[in-house]
């Protein structure tokens, strides 16, 4: 019974602080994702003592109210080979999970982040100077049918071309509507991205730089590794009670 | 008619009191990442009559001291409680292995008063 009470109390607590219950992530503190540096960094402002005095109901790092950050991790698969038309390309279905939102929370911002790392150019490459990928950004706005083209239930957000970078390189998209349309259950199909090879590469030079693909030294031109994250501001109206005067 | 004065040694007087808590302690370390604990402080102390300025008293507060001061049984003294307190962040994994920033408002006791 003691510990049934104490078990109450912390639940009682926890609720307190917006938490249904206390969080039991998978896996040991050392094979956990690591923190993004963003969010250590706006941990360490938020410690400061200028920061005491600013308001923690809002994020003035996104200029949005909010009094939750969360970086929800993609958990989408590399489904290459759907798009019989290019063999080459790199298609990988983001998958985002948005009931980790309480009902009670109000969606502030939702930024899609997605980080392409690129394998440093062999000189093959230099020579011929960097060529442009293109990438695609669709929203799956239904399941697809066995036997139907994925293409058809999907619906262009984003396309636009990128050249490799010795930086791994950011590409940032507001999708605030669509994750709140995601909060409806039976509703969130995800997001797809497809990087297409420069027209005119030889697939035979394209090796698709894969987690496990060790550089591959002969090859001269690789597909980058992407990163894809979901940044989501959210608001607790309980916990962001207006101070009585 | 006179003022009774209860003698009332400084210790007992309404200010901040240090509280640590520690995450560990209550068996949080695996799911929050940062900070490992934080200083919460609580108030705790007596409001006596006179009710000095560093009290930081309201009017009504002044008032309540005087009446308990002359009818202690039927009217107590005003409360020790938290006057500004401040937020504090928390950095944890939430069941999804999402890594969450969270700001809480008025975690911390910065400064007591009577009321």
């Amino acid at each position: 019974s003691d510990a049934e009470d104490r078990n109450t109390r912390e639940r009682l607590f926890l609720g307190s602080l917006g938490l249904s219950e206390r969080p039991q992530p998978a896996g040991s503190r050392h094979t956990r994702r690591p923190v993004p540096s963003e969010l250590w960094r706006m941990f360490r402002r938020s410690e400061s003592i200028q920061a005491r005095d600013s308001d923690p109901c809002t994020v003035s790092e996104y200029g949005v109210r909010g009094n939750i950050i969360r970086y929800v991790q993609d958990q989408g698969r590399l489904v290459s080979g759907w798009s019989s038309s290019c063999q080459a390309c790199l298609v990988k279905q983001l998958f985002f999970n948005v009931s980790v939102l309480q009902p009670v929370e109000l969606l502030s911002l939702a930024q899609l982040e997605i980080r392409l790392h690129w394998k440093p150019l062999r000189p093959a490459g230099l020579l011929r100077g960097p060529r442009a990928v293109s990438m695609s950004l669709s929203k799956v706005i239904r399941a697809t049918l066995r036997g139907a083209d994925p293409r058809a239930s999907r619906r262009l957000l984003l396309s636009q071309s990128l050249r490799p970078q010795l930086e791994p390189a950011a590409v940032a998209m507001d999708l605030t509507p669509l994750a709140e349309s995601w909060r409806k259950p039976g509703h969130n199909y995800g997001l797809v991205v497809e990087l297409s090879p420069p027209p005119g590469a030889d697939p035979e030079e394209l090796t698709p730089f894969l987690p496990g693909n060790a550089f591959p030294l002969e090859e001269a031109w690789t597909l980058p590794l992407m990163e894809a994250s979901l940044v989501v501001v959210s608001l607790n109206p309980h916990q962001c009670r207006s101070r009585q005067r | 008619r006179s003022a009774v004065h209860l003698p009332v040694t400084p210790s007992n007087i309404c200010k901040a009191r240090r509280l640590y808590i520690d995450f560990k302690d209550v068996g949080w370390q695996d799911w929050i990442i940062a900070p490992p604990g934080y200083m919460a402080n609580y108030c705790h102390g007596e409001c006596p009559f006179p009710l000095s300025e560093s009290l930081n008293g309201t009017n009504h507060a002044i008032l309540q001291t005087l009446v308990h001061s002359l009818d202690p049984q039927g009217t107590p003294q005003p409360c020790c409680v938290p006057i500004r307190l401040s937020p504090i962040s928390m950095l944890y994994y939430d069941n999804n292995d999402n890594v969450v920033l969270r700001h809480y408002q008025d975690m911390v006791v910065d400064e007591c008063g009577c009321r």
